[in-house]
């Protein structure tokens, strides 16, 4: 399950968008025990002025990015936008039988997007 | 909901991503969870869905591809049941002394070479009618190939003064060098002597406890400390 993608045009700002990745829908659930699922999430949204400065809470802006959006906004053709990125990131761990029966504990680093940035 | 995502390439790199050659096929063999496993789980996702938060209590934060509980490196923990068990005849009831030797086997297939191991525990067992003066005494060895073949390279002796509580012995260090590389299939020759006469004891189930680090899955391993 997931937001409803935003189309084209300029959308809301930079931010994380709800992911929910269901191991029944990918049809794994006869061999994963635990979790049924995770929340992956994604990132989408705008990284023009001033979303390119983050909100507050947000990550700290790269100065790089700021940069680009001040170029864009001066000479649009000139420069794209900074991209809307994961900034910080968890892991999750996931329990399963493997092909020998064995059961599995493996830990997976980097695989939940706890926030976004514009780099 | 939508109906399931049929296999292809979308669940190939997601089963890659997760390092993963391929799904099991068809149901698994279904058992009972090992308690210990889902400790570990529970202990680093309290949630059955994941909320994004690293800590298991405020201010605690998990070390990556660390197992807290066992102290050791690792991003991967296997519960390996001994493969022996169903091809084991019951033991004859045998004067003391002679007991019987045990072969366990444990399928490693799924242990890839970059795997570096931390742990390998032993998980044992036993049943024994009566207890001994002075306990028992276990000796692991590298088994023989074939059936009847004598047993091989002694791995480690150890005193064990009571039956009741799993036996735990383990493999890495003395046994086991911490880089050597795991064959397909671990066979071991157990055998548990009473230290004064007594009945034979029984082996009712054994297994092997494997924590490895996959350096490819750690990143902060791979990334570059500024």
């Amino acid at each position: 399950g997931a937001e409803p993608m935003l189309g084209g045009g300029p959308g809301g700002a930079c931010r994380a968008r709800r992911l929910y990745v269901s191991f029944r829908e990918v049809g794994w659930h006869r061999w994963v025990i635990a979790p049924r699922g995770f929340l992956a999430n994604y990132c989408q949204g705008q990284c023009a002025l001033p979303a390119a400065l983050s909100g507050p809470g947000g990550p700290p802006a790269l100065n790089h990015a700021v940069l680009r959006a001040l170029m864009h906004a001066a000479a649009p053709g000139a420069a794209d936008l900074p991209c809307c990125v994961p900034a910080r990131l968890s892991p999750i761990s996931v329990l399963f039988f493997d092909n020998s029966d064995n059961v599995v504990l493996r830990q997976y680093e980097d695989m939940v997007v706890d926030e976004c940035g514009c780099r | 909901t939508r109906a399931p995502v049929p296999p292809g390439p979308a669940t190939d790199a997601l089963l890659q991503a997760l390092g993963l050659h391929d799904a099991p096929q068809g149901a698994p063999r279904l058992r009972p969870v090992p308690p210990l496993m889902w400790r570990l789980f529970r202990r680093r996702d309290p949630q059955e869905t994941w909320s994004g938060s690293r800590r298991t209590s405020p201010g605690v934060t998990l070390q990556p591809c660390h197992v807290e509980e066992l102290g050791v490196a690792g991003n991967i923990v296997r519960h390996i049941p001994d493969r022996g068990a169903p091809t084991r005849a019951p033991e004859p009831a045998s004067a003391a002394g002679h007991c019987p030797e045990w072969t366990i086997i444990f399928d490693l297939s799924a242990v890839e070479p970059a795997e570096r191991s931390s742990l390998a525990r032993l998980e044992l067992r036993f049943e024994a009618a009566e207890a001994p003066e002075g306990g028992w005494e276990l000796s692991v060895a590298l088994a023989g190939q074939g059936a009847g073949a004598s047993p091989g390279l002694v791995l480690l002796r150890q005193a064990v003064p009571i039956l009741g509580p799993p036996v735990r012995a383990e493999l890495l260090g003395a046994a086991w060098g911490r880089n050597a590389s795991w064959p397909r299939s671990l066979r071991l020759a157990l055998a548990l002597r009473p230290r004064a006469p007594a009945a034979c004891a029984r082996l009712a189930e054994a297994s092997l406890l494997l924590v490895t680090l996959d350096p490819r899955l750690c990143h902060p391993l791979a990334r570059p400390r500024r």
